[in-house]
């Protein structure tokens, strides 16, 4: 072998016209068969079609009945844990998933009834600090990815995207959601200084010292405030023609379902809770029309950019999750779908992992436009819980409709400031139970 | 689970984080 390798003389020579031909073709051809992959299917709607692609054994986890394990492993969890064996337990489940004892409420393991009520654990006050910045996590866990939304497609992973209008649901001309009418008399006028709510002025300085709002209109501000807390959700749209025949899902479209938006503040309270995101979110015109598709990510104002951002919690992490900025839930779209593991790894194999899976889209506003946030279940924790919303309800048996239907609910009596459901930095806003 | 965030924002707001990066609830992500 030396020998033919030192001694073997090299000698050039040009290729032949018909190889060099043939190797270009073998790459025409290589470069076809990935654009047809990376083609996007539609179907009569011109809706992405959404199936299920990548290697074999993402298929052989796909032909699991995950949804029926999900929701056994959340029964085999919810079983109540002797006193003795709880803080043993508890503690080698938190050795092994490496979670922090100290900053649980309540800290007592023997508290815990079960696994699953230690892993939906609340944190202690103070624990996790608010950053100022206009963003921060919406939970502990691992950054996936993050990037800018190009053509309405959103990164996976490097070189794997899915459609935003999959992910979040597209808003149709014709839609019972397109004639919604916001007909509230509501504005909030003059940089920060004070408030009209249906003919009522509040002063903002007021609400935020917690001192009572004066008025000057025929309705009083509690009146007007406890119609808020006890107001209703509407579930007003289903998409894709899906005929879903569960009990929680509205039969036919415009379907109303009374639902309490859950909260225990009192009128006061709330009028304060309003008006200090109105103030982060520099609120000061009457807002803006709804009629303006957020989703599609084609109508962002002239200088901004639509962004992404994917926070993975491992099965260690607390649970729960918090509004990442301050902004108002307008509604909420409940895609019934996979539980497929939404681990590092899977994602890297399975595409469109994110519109396949179980999700709730949160979609409203702040002080830049448009704002989402997307809780996607899986494999181990298939419900979901949004703690302003006690009509939610994940993981249900029953058959599912489609990949792509939702049923949608409005938040829009939530506030009569907002005209949705608003949020602080930082605030609780639910999180995922196993099961 | 995960949580996925979309939103607009300012085409200068830059992310404040790396993938695969360890992030508690309420430290910073981003900002303009």
């Amino acid at each position: 072998i030396i020998n033919a390798w030192s001694e073997t003389p090299t000698k050039w020579y040009p290729l032949p016209l018909a190889v060099g031909a043939l190797l270009l073709v073998a790459i025409q051809y290589r470069k076809k068969v990935k654009r047809a992959r990376q083609e996007v299917e539609l179907n009569e709607d011109g809706l992405e079609v959404i199936r299920l692609k990548g290697p074999w054994h993402v298929h052989v986890i796909g032909a699991l009945p995950l949804r029926n394990m999900s929701r056994f492993w959340g029964y085999i969890n919810s079983l109540e844990l002797p006193v003795w064996f709880r803080p043993h337990g508890l503690r080698l489940y938190a050795l092994a998933f490496g979670c922090n004892l100290e900053e649980i409420d309540p800290p007592d393991l023997r508290e815990y009834p079960s696994l699953g009520a230690f892993f939906y654990r609340k944190l202690k006050d103070g624990v996790r600090p608010v950053d100022p910045a206009i963003l921060v996590s919406p939970a502990d866990g691992t950054v996936l990815h993050f990037g800018t939304v190009q053509e309405s497609r959103v990164e996976q992973v490097k070189g794997i995207t899915y459609s935003l209008d999959a992910l979040l649901g597209i808003e149709r001309p014709g839609s019972p959601l397109a004639v919604i009418e916001h007909n509230r008399d509501m504005s909030v006028v003059d940089d920060r200084e004070f408030a009209i709510v249906n003919g009522i002025e509040y002063s903002l300085e007021q609400l935020i010292g917690s001192t009572p709002p004066s008025t000057s209109g025929t309705q009083t501000p509690s009146d007007e405030a406890s119609s808020s807390t006890s107001s209703s959700t509407t579930l007003v749209s289903t998409s894709s023609g899906a005929s879903p025949e569960d009990e929680h899902i509205p039969k036919r479209v415009g379907d109303q379902v009374d639902a309490s938006v859950g909260s225990d503040r009192n009128a006061e309270e709330t009028l304060v809770h309003d008006a200090s995101v109105a103030l982060q979110m520099g609120v000061k015109a009457p807002m803006e029309s709804r009629r303006r598709s957020v989703t599609s990510g084609k109508h962002v104002k002239p200088g901004n950019s639509l962004f992404f951002a994917v926070v993975y919690l491992a099965p260690g992490d607390y649970h729960r999750f918090h509004s990442p900025t301050a902004w108002v839930v307008e509604k909420r779209r409940h895609f019934v779908g996979e539980l497929f593991s939404v681990s590092p790894w899977m994602a890297k194999r399975l595409e469109n992992l994110f519109v396949l899976n179980e999700r709730v889209a949160l979609l409203g506003r702040w002080k830049h436009g448009f704002f989402g946030m997307v809780p996607v279940g899986a494999t181990n924790v298939g419900s979901i819980i949004v703690n302003f919303d006690q009509d939610l309800r994940t993981n249900l048996r029953g058959r599912r409709p489609p990949p792509g239907a939702y049923t949608e609910a409005t938040y829009s009596a939530a506030s009569p400031l907002l005209r949705g459901q608003p949020l602080t930095p930082g605030e609780e806003m639910g999180g995922f139970r196993l099961g | 689970s995960t949580v996925v965030l979309v939103f607009e924002a300012p085409s200068d707001f830059e992310f404040t984080v790396h993938p695969s990066q360890k992030v508690k609830m309420g430290e910073r992500l981003g900002d303009v």
